[in-house]
């Protein structure tokens, strides 16, 4: 409980005054490495010890939770145009449930590693494993979460990383003395498949006039959509397909002009 | 561009010292995104499919949603992807709603909810913030999102 008051958050600059309780800060879990996970937990805005603990992740990989998730999606506070200040954001998830925003893996963010190798060669296995860690040694930290629900949401690769810590959670559980209550998890524009993925967004592009007949039918006769490194070849069709056929859009929300 | 905003806040020393953060002098300023990570991706999986059957083989509530207005992992990939776990269908595809507005379709499977999100991009409540938090009420009561 000491460690836990010593990660409360008194008020953030410019932050508009709350009722709810906030937390943040470093939790180990690879003392060898040196690897240490951020988080910010923001409580319930009633009832706190009442309410399930949700856990968001974003993707990339490599970005921050604390980037997107809590400060321009689902957290309480919005960023103003000045960086000056926040201000609320009324369709807030902390209206519902505690939500924990957690940077992973370590280099994401705020969260650190004194093993610089560590950023040349972490995936999703190594992801899994330190972030089951956070929530062990997190909850030993904040023990009234222990035996809460637990929900695990996130967005685009957390598309990998939100059923792989579920999973470890699940094969954790199976011998453990303090199984973490998992109830489920959520994830949105989540990377599921690589070919059904590569295959349903080119048809995707087609079906929604982004791109030609021809390009669409060249990209599917040319890809294989199925390892990691495509051939030259179709590589650059997905680079003329962006390129020339997208043009100068906003490709994570298509009729919207780019982020200069 | 709001995440620019982020680039800025996260830096400042004072923000960092309200919320515990960079206590180690980190050697690289605070970013939205990791390049270096990002392009140094050790490991992937192929597919995530294999733990969908096992986790729900384990009885977890999943929910899976889409903001049909992202070209990135778009709503056709997902539905694709989907597909390939055969699920048996137990409430057909609807139009849900919130606000007498449609929010968007969705079909319950047994052991999956799917649902896109109308309008919305990437970051789904980014762009459709009460939409999302209808999905999360939804989702964490178990219950099929509003037919009205």
């Amino acid at each position: 409980a000491a460690t836990a008051e010593a990660d409360r958050i008194v008020s953030l600059p410019g932050q508009p005054k709350v009722a709810f309780r906030q937390y943040s800060g470093y939790v180990t879990v690879d003392e060898t490495a040196g690897r240490a996970l951020f988080y910010w937990l923001t409580e319930a805005q009633s009832q706190p010890l009442s309410k399930p603990l949700v856990v968001w992740l974003n993707g990339g990989p490599g970005c921050s939770s604390v980037a997107y998730g809590a400060s321009e999606e689902i957290g309480p506070f919005r960023i103003n145009k000045t960086a000056s200040g926040l201000y609320l954001n009324k369709f807030s998830w902390n209206t519902e449930v505690n939500l924990l925003f957690l940077e992973t893996p370590a280099g994401v963010g705020f969260s650190y590693t004194n093993r610089s190798s560590d950023l040349l060669d972490t995936g999703d296995h190594r992801t899994a494993k330190d972030s089951l860690q956070f929530l062990i040694r997190w909850m030993d930290r904040f023990p009234s979460y222990k035996g809460r629900d637990v929900y695990l949401t996130g967005e685009s690769y957390a598309g990998h990383y939100v059923p792989q810590l579920a999973r470890e959670i699940v094969h954790y559980n199976a011998h453990s003395k303090n199984p973490i209550k998992i109830k489920g998890f959520m994830v949105g524009n989540a990377v599921t498949d690589n070919y059904h993925d590569n295959l349903g967004t080119v048809t995707y592009w087609w079906s929604h006039a982004m791109i030609s007949d021809k390009t669409y039918r060249q990209l599917v006769n040319t890809c294989n959509f199925r390892q990691q490194k495509e051939s030259n070849e179709c590589e650059s069709l997905y680079y003329y397909a962006m390129d020339q056929e997208f043009g100068n859009i906003d490709q994570y929300n298509i009729y919207a002009p780019p982020c200069n | 561009c709001t995440e620019k905003y982020a680039e800025i806040y996260y830096n400042r020393p004072d923000v960092q010292k309200a919320m515990h953060a960079n206590t180690t002098r980190i050697p690289y300023k605070w970013t939205a995104c990791s390049e270096t990570l990002n392009r140094n991706w050790n490991d992937t999986d192929d597919s995530i499919l294999p733990i969908y059957r096992e986790l729900i083989a384990a009885g977890l509530r999943i929910w899976v949603f889409s903001g049909d207005v992202d070209s990135v992992v778009p709503v056709t990939a997902t539905r694709y992807s989907l597909a390939q776990l055969k699920l048996s269908v137990t409430t057909p595809w609807y139009p849900w709603y919130v606000k007498n507005q449609v929010g968007g379709w969705s079909e319950v499977y047994k052991g999956l909810t799917f649902a896109t999100v109308r309008g919305a991009g990437h970051e789904v409540p980014l762009f459709k913030p009460r939409a999302a938090l209808q999905l999360l009420r939804s989702f964490l009561r178990g219950e099929p999102l509003p037919k009205s």
